[in-house]
């Protein structure tokens, strides 16, 4: 179950 | 977003708007590490490249264009302004960056998660910033003088990957995030490269007494 990717953070 | 990113992100730009404090309004560079600022420049152009080629929000891109200009006016100053460049100390401020550059860079070579020109980047900007701070925690180890402001700099620089770290867990089981381990351990490292300091700075708060690093 994922979602969003790491890459939405700074 | 949840409240420990958040909390994360604000720490570090708040370390950041009073390192430029110092700067601006002190003309004051002494105990910044050089070396640690330019590192921060590569790390947020290497992890930023894809700044013009994705969109996740206004928050984000804003963020990612603030750290990526004031870690470029910061290595600026210091290098540039003719008074604040005065006060960096030079002589101490001799960690060779190659040695932090290099490896992370073969590593990121080797452990990614993808072999894409912007992962490859990405993964690389995750193992600097890890290490990238350890220019600047030399110096103040060879600092005899450490004063609140820079002190507090680094204090808030370490709250902000902390904060991340709890940030990750609330995502692992709150919001049900894989597992990552790239910037999971990495982060870990970035933390625990802090214990030492915390320990100290927390120490000199609760005694009142000046900052100083045992040598």
């Amino acid at each position: 179950p994922s979602k969003a990717d790491m890459h939405d953070e700074l | 977003m949840n409240a420990f990113r958040l909390a994360g992100d604000m720490t570090h730009l708040l370390s950041i708007i009073l390192l430029l404090h110092k700067i601006r309004a002190m003309k004051s560079c002494a105990g910044i590490s050089l070396r640690t600022q330019e590192l921060y420049v590569i790390v947020f152009v290497t992890r930023y490249v894809d700044l013009s080629m994705k969109y996740y929000s206004f928050y984000n891109s804003i963020m990612k264009i603030v750290f990526l200009g004031t870690s470029i006016s910061i290595v600026w100053y210091m290098r540039y302004h003719k008074v604040v460049k005065q006060t960096y100390n030079k002589d101490v401020d001799t960690f060779r960056h190659i040695f932090l550059i290099l490896p992370c860079f073969v590593l990121a070579l080797l452990i990614n998660r993808a072999f894409t020109v912007i992962e490859v980047l990405w993964t690389f900007s995750l193992y600097l910033e890890a290490v990238a701070i350890l220019p600047q925690l030399v110096l103040l180890q060879r600092s005899r003088n450490i004063d609140n402001l820079t002190g507090n700099y680094v204090f808030l620089l370490g709250a902000y990957r902390a904060f991340y770290l709890l940030n990750w867990i609330y995502r692992f089981f709150i919001e049900n995030h894989q597992v990552r381990w790239i910037p999971w351990l990495s982060g870990l490292l970035q933390t625990a490269i802090y214990a030492d300091f915390f320990y100290y700075y927390i120490k000199s708060w609760k005694n009142r007494e000046k900052l100083k690093l045992p040598a």
